[in-house]
């Protein structure tokens, strides 16, 4: 463990906490893309099904038992508590276009042909591309609550810190992880545009306004 | 392989 992985999962924990406090206290899930919490749920599921035989820390454990309780109960939120506030027409993005090539790719580029290593490396090319949905729906709706910016500049902000622990672990182990340091960075490079109009215009107090 | 060890990351 070094700083830089441990911040990426406190900003990953903190991100998640924000949108389940944003959907709770405002008891709505305005704004926010149930589609890309799906895929969430199904990254967390295909990643950590190896929670209860591959055993590497309490802190491992229980940051995967928080994810996944997290993911689903955000969906719980979305699609059967506040199910009335969920945003249809704004969340279009078809699933199929995301889980169909992450899926065939890991079985293509992996490190081993074996269950829990595709499902592995499918939940790191499928959490690659996840946020797209929100993104998307974003960029239709045209703007974004302050607090779903929050969460967004959260979310981005935990894979751009594993890259940089992939670099320091490159250097201070001589470990490194192409499949997941590549898919890292493809994460980290789709939220760019969005960082750029946080930093410029969420910072300043301005509302999240994407150029229609 | 550099695949195994990532399993201690999240």
């Amino acid at each position: 463990m070094n700083i830089f992985r441990l911040g990426g999962d406190l900003a990953h924990l903190l991100a998640i906490i924000i949108l389940l406090l944003k959907i709770w206290t405002t008891r709505s899930c305005a704004g926010i893309s149930g589609k890309s919490q799906i895929l969430f749920a199904l990254t967390f599921t295909a990643r950590y099904l190896d929670l209860f035989t591959n055993f590497v820390s309490v802190y491992n454990s229980v940051m995967k038992v928080v994810y996944l309780a997290a993911a689903y109960a955000t969906l719980y939120l979305m699609y059967v508590k506040f199910k009335a506030t969920y945003d249809h027409n704004h969340d279009t993005f078809r699933l199929e276009f995301l889980i169909l090539p992450a899926a065939g790719l890991a079985l293509i580029i992996n490190h081993e042909f074996s269950i829990i290593e595709v499902m592995w490396t499918f939940s790191i090319y499928l959490e690659a591309v996840a946020i797209l949905p929100q993104l998307f729906m974003v960029s239709k709706t045209g703007e974004a609550e302050s607090i779903t910016s929050h969460y967004l500049f959260a979310l981005g902000s935990y894979r751009a810190l594993y890259i940089v622990n992939w670099v320091y672990r490159y250097y201070s182990e001589g470990f490194y992880d192409m499949i997941a340091t590549l898919a890292g960075v493809v994460q980290t490079v789709l939220y760019c545009d969005f960082f750029y109009l946080y930093i410029t215009k969420v910072l300043k107090g301005k509302k999240l306004q994407l150029p229609a | 392989r550099s695949g195994k060890s990532t399993k201690d990351e999240l």
